[in-house]
């Protein structure tokens, strides 16, 4: 009877579709448009080196202001939702605090390339190999796989949006004071989703994909905060004087 | 918490860019 619930009608679930797809476009650090005119250049061996032997903590450094300029425009995303600006302010924070390095992490798949390992950094195409200095191979190595993973589903950027607004409202973050708001727009995001792949013709599995990848997403984030816990035991002064202020508050 | 993320309750405070 063109309901999906009790209380949320198709022509509700395309709306907050379209709503979310458009904050998604509008906030993308690259456009489309950009991605398919982009060369996508390799870094030559020498440039490889060249970020290989960069002292420790410069690398960080360069990977901390990466990190913090894809974060803002998360921000931005977050903010184009309506669900999201209605929610109070402490949960507005702590679901950014939460969710916006997963949300980073999951746009990465649009400027990765599968075929040859590779992630758009600092104006290029590179390998895990660049990232040798920070010393954390093994994070590395995950953030590269979760990548390819993420594009082997060949989301739509639809698709894509929806998975990271279901990311960001995750209602089982600590600290939250109206849970059960956040839980609303989850479970509504979570339809559209479903609703979104449905119309898409994607087979049933494709939900079930995702569902894992929030998971591995969590793991991810932990890592670099034990990642970053282990680098500020050594490097204290660098993050405070070097790093960001943002990056400092969300991962402090 | 909003004393403690004054970046962050800025980037959410200002308008839509």
């Amino acid at each position: 009877n063109g309901e999906t619930s009790p209380t949320v009608s198709m022509a509700e679930l395309d709306h907050l579709a379209h709503i979310i797809s458009k904050s998604h476009l509008e906030t993308c650090q690259h456009l489309r448009e950009e991605l398919q005119q982009m060369n996508w250049q390799n870094l030559l061996q020498d440039e490889v080196e060249s970020y290989q032997s960069k002292p420790r903590e410069v690398m960080w450094q360069l990977c901390a202001v990466k990190i913090t300029e894809a974060i803002q425009y998360v921000v931005e995303f977050a903010k184009r939702i309506d669900g999201f600006m209605d929610l109070c302010q402490n949960d507005q924070i702590v679901l950014l605090k939460a969710g916006s390095l997963e949300v980073v992490f999951i746009r990465m798949c649009r400027v990765f390339d599968s075929q040859n390992n590779t992630v758009y950094f600092d104006g290029k195409f590179a390998g895990p190999d660049a990232f040798k200095a920070l010393g954390c191979d093994d994070l590395i190595t995950s953030v590269f796989d979760f990548a390819k993973s993420m594009c082997l589903l060949h989301l739509t950027e639809e698709e894509l949006a929806l998975f990271s607004a279901f990311v960001l409202f995750s209602a089982d973050r600590s600290w939250l004071q109206e849970k059960l708001q956040v839980e609303k727009m989850q479970q509504r995001t979570h339809l559209a989703l479903q609703h979104i792949l449905q119309k898409n013709q994607r087979e049933d599995g494709v939900l079930n994909k995702l569902r894992c990848k929030v998971s591995a997403l969590r793991s991810l984030c932990n890592r670099h905060t034990e990642k970053l816990s282990a680098f500020r035991a050594i490097y204290p002064d660098v993050i405070r004087t070097h790093f960001p202020p943002l990056y400092k508050e969300l991962f402090g | 918490l909003k004393e403690k993320h004054k970046i962050l309750h800025q980037l959410l405070q200002n308008s839509t860019s």
